[in-house]
Formats: structure tokens, C-alpha cells, sequence
């Protein structure tokens, strides 16, 4: 049985896509079967995940409204082991509440969440920013989460609310495990993001924040320009070296 | 009467907080009577706006429920022109889609956002990143909108989503006008921003993007763990002065 790993934060901008790209990739290069879900009607897994050019645009919401099957949305990627769901034709529409509430009545979701994980080993869910009704959902058919928190003073601010809604949805879900906060975005030439750093590092339990930390690397960056996960374009990037770390830590952990 | 400006984007963490509690600031500092309005249920402004550290929880969230008054809600700040609304006690709630749902159903906002468009020249409305309901409802009560565009590939994939919705809501508002995006977190070093500010101003109509650009200092980033605008704490660091700059056009217009 495999495992579904949600990638959440109250915050926006923190680097959850850039987080859920590239650790699928990471698992996938090490031949573990992944599939990657994008949960956030943005949408952004498209332009980073390495899909082929040719791609249909449907996915999630397509699936979740009826239109589309299972078979027609799960996409391949540069990658063999690697699939994806991509959030589907809601990006293109103006109006994402409809999405947003069937996301939050759906029993789909749950139910393709529960079958992914029979297929594969691991299921990587990238989630909208803030604390609405599809992370809710989305962490109430998960088993592990990871918070990426940017180093910067505002992220930190508002990190209490991401770790009380865990806390809650650990009531209803108590397979629900809090792998862990990653720093990301970590610029060692700014004192700001030192201290933001420490400061995590002082006032959470130990094995609450992850020791690897994800540097700022224009690769990283850049690697959304070219549509292909950090890790699988350029290796030797510290910030790739870092998301494999992590991708090893984690591998220990879903033994 | 006076003009309500929302600051909205489809992406989280490209500098909406950071651009409503400077430019809210700067108007002030001009004398210019400034309401600032968080309808973010993350609450971000509450860190960044210049607040007295003895004010209350309560906010947007607690006036649309019933439970506080709108005097209890305008809180002062260290600048006499400048008052804000919070969002409120939803911050504390691990569940903020009651907030939600009522944000788009309730009367009470844009008669608030009207209301305040009376007694202040300047109301400017920070938003939650994305498309959602709460977005849609503050850009119909809006006279004109910024969208903020971090300088990033990412950033530039999704815009043409923001730039749909802006459409779709002007065929039911017809106050509402684009002033234009400002290129925020640009960083002169990178290669990735210098290409992605190109990109924007060869692809887009001149007068949809603003000529100033915010640069990324250290000063904007640490103004949050001070709590106050950038443009008070430190009037001479590049961001203060490109928010400046950004108000002498947006009184122009707003004459
Ligand atoms: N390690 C890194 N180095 C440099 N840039 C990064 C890094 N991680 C993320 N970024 C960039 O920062 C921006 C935000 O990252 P990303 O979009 O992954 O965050 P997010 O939390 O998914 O945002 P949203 O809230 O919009 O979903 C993107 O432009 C991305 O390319
Ligand atoms: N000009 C700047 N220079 C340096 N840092 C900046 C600048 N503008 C914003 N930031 C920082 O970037 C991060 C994102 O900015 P901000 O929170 O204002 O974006 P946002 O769009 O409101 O995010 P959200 O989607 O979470 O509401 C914050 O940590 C902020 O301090
Ligand atoms: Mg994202
Ligand atoms: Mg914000």
C-alpha cells in the first residue's frame, strides 16, 4: 500500500509546487512508482512536472465533473515511473468556485486518492495556498504532509495557523502524519532568512523542522521556463541536492 | 468620493500584503485619508500595517457575522490618515471556510467597501491569492485593481488567469478599471528576472504595466518582523522609493 503525501501551507508563494514537482521526480528517478496530483486550480504542476508537449488539458476537474475518466486524465512524464493528474480544464475558466465546491462535497477525490495509493507507492498532492475546503479534504485522505515555510519573517508569522488545522484534521484522520517543516527559499547571504531560520529551529520540537534546507537557486527557479522538475534538469543544483536529501529521508520513513 | 483599490493575483507570495500596506502608508503619509481593508483569512496585514500592539483580535470576519460593530473593527495606526480593518478572529480558526462562504453571500462587504468609498479618499483591499468567491466580491465593489507579478517564470505562466477574471468581472462592473501590473521582488542580478520583466513589457499593451519596478531588498522583508510599511521604517531603502513612485501615479489618476 502505497503512500499519499500532501504538500500544504497556509501561505502563499512558499514553494509547495516547486516541493511537489520535484520530490515526484526525485522518487520517480529512483524507480518508485508516483503519481503526481494537482489539487490547486491555478494549476502550475503543468509547467513544471516535464510533461510532453502534446498533453490533453483535462484533468482533476474534468474527472471530478463527470466528463473525463480516470484513464483519459493520468498523463505520462519525462519520467517512466513518474504520472500526473493535472487540476484540468478549471484553469482556463474565470470562475473557480463551482471547482472549489464539488472538490469539497466530492466523495471522488477521497475514492481516486484511496485507489492511487493501492497502485502506486507514492502519491505526491500539491494543494492551493491558505486553509480552505480542498486542503481540508485533500489532508483528510492523506497520511503524511509536509509544510514548506519560506524563510522569511511574514511566512513564519503566520505558521501557527497551518499546524492548528493539522492538528485538527488529525482528529478525524489519525493515519495523518506531519513529516515535517522544510525551509525553502533559504538565501545564505541574508541575514533575514538566518534568523528566520534559528528561530524555527529554536521554538518547534527538533523533529518537527527538517535539517536539509532548500537554498534559492535561479535553476530552480528558471526550471518552470523550461517545464521540467529542478531535479531531472539539472542535478548538480544545490537546491536539486537538497530535494533529494529530502527524498531520502522520506524513503526511510515510508518503509 | 473616494476610490477602492483591490490588490489581487491568481499567485500566492507575489507581494499583494506588501503592496496594500505600502501603498495604504504612503497615501497616508501624504495626508491623504487611507482605509485599509484584509479580506485574506490568513491576515497578513495585521503584521505588516503599522498596528498599536495593544489592539483588539476582531476584524472584517467578526463585523459580517454580527458579533462586533464597524467602530469596534477601524482600528488607528502610527500614522494619523491610515486606519485598517483586519480580517479578524477567523485567523485563529483552523476551519476558515465558514468565513468563506459568508464573504460571498453577505450584503455587509460591499456595503462597507461603498460606505467607506464615502468618508475616505483611498480604500485599498488586500485579497487571498487565487480566483476564488472572496476575490470576485471585492472586484465588484472596486473602483480600480493592481495585480502584483513577481518576476519569476511561474508567475508570468499563470497571469493570463488574473487577466481573464478582470474581464469577466468589468461586464458586471463597469467602474472597474486595470491600473496595471507592477513587477514586484525584482532582482537586478538575476538573468531570470530581467527575461520575465522583458517578456512582460514586449507581450503586454505599455500601458498595462507600470514603468517602476519594486526591486527585492532585505528592508521589505524585515518590515514584517518590525510590523511596520517598508515606506515608514525606512523611507530610503529602493522598495520605499518605488511605492512612492507608484502613489504620485495613482493620485494622478485618481484625481
Ligand atoms: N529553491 C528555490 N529557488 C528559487 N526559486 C524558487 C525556489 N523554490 C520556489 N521558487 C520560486 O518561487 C516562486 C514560488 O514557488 P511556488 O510557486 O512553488 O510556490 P507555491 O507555494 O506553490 O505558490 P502558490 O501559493 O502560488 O501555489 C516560484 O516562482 C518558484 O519558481
Ligand atoms: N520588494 C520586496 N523585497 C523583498 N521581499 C519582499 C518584497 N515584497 C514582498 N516580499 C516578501 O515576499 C513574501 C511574499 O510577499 P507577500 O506576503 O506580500 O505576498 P502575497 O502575495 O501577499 O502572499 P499571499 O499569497 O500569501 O497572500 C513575504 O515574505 C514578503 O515579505
Ligand atoms: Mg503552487
Ligand atoms: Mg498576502
Amino acid at each position: 500500500m502505497g503512500h499519499v503525501l500532501a504538500i500544504v501551507s497556509q501561505k502563499g508563494g512558499v514553494g509547495k509546487t516547486t516541493t511537489a514537482v520535484n520530490l515526484a521526480a526525485e522518487f520517480a528517478l529512483r524507480g518508485t512508482k508516483t503519481l503526481l496530483v494537482d489539487c490547486d486550480p491555478q494549476g502550475a504542476v503543468k509547467y513544471g512536472a516535464g510533461l510532453r508537449s502534446n498533453h490533453t488539458p483535462y484533468g482533476l476537474a474534468d474527472y471530478i465533473a463527470g466528463t473525463r475518466t480516470l484513464r483519459e486524465i493520468i498523463l505520462p512524464t519525462a519520467l517512466p515511473w513518474l504520472r500526473v493528474i493535472l487540476v484540468g480544464t478549471v484553469t482556463n475558466e474565470s470562475d473557480q468556485s463551482a471547482f472549489q465546491e464539488l472538490m469539497v462535497e466530492t466523495d471522488l477525490l477521497p475514492a481516486l486518492l484511496a485507489s492511487a495509493r493501492e497502485r502506486c507507492d507514492v502519491v505526491i498532492v500539491d494543494t492551493p495556498p491558505g486553509l480552505g475546503g480542498i486542503v481540508r479534504r485533500v489532508l483528510a485522505a492523506s497520511q503524511h504532509v509536509i509544510v514548506p515555510l519560506q524563510c522569511e519573517p511574514l511566512a513564519l508569522q503566520t505558521t501557527p495557523q497551518i499546524l492548528r488545522m493539522l492538528e485538527d484534521i488529525s482528529a478525524v484522520n489519525d493515519e495523518l502524519t506531519l513529516d515535517g517543516i522544510v525551509l525553502t527559499m533559504f538565501d545564505e547571504n541574508s541575514d533575514v532568512c538566518a534568523r528566520v531560520a534559528d528561530y524555527v529551529r529554536r521554538h518547534l520540537p527538533a523533529n518537527m523542522v527538517f535539517d536539509m534546507v532548500v537554498p534559492r537557486t535561479s535553476a530552480a527557479a528558471e526550471a518552470f521556463a523550461a517545464g521540467q522538475p529542478v531535479v531531472l534538469r539539472n542535478a548538480a543544483d544545490p537546491s536539486s541536492r537538497a530535494y533529494s536529501q529530502l527524498v531520502t529521508e522520506l524513503q526511510a520513513r515510508f518503509q
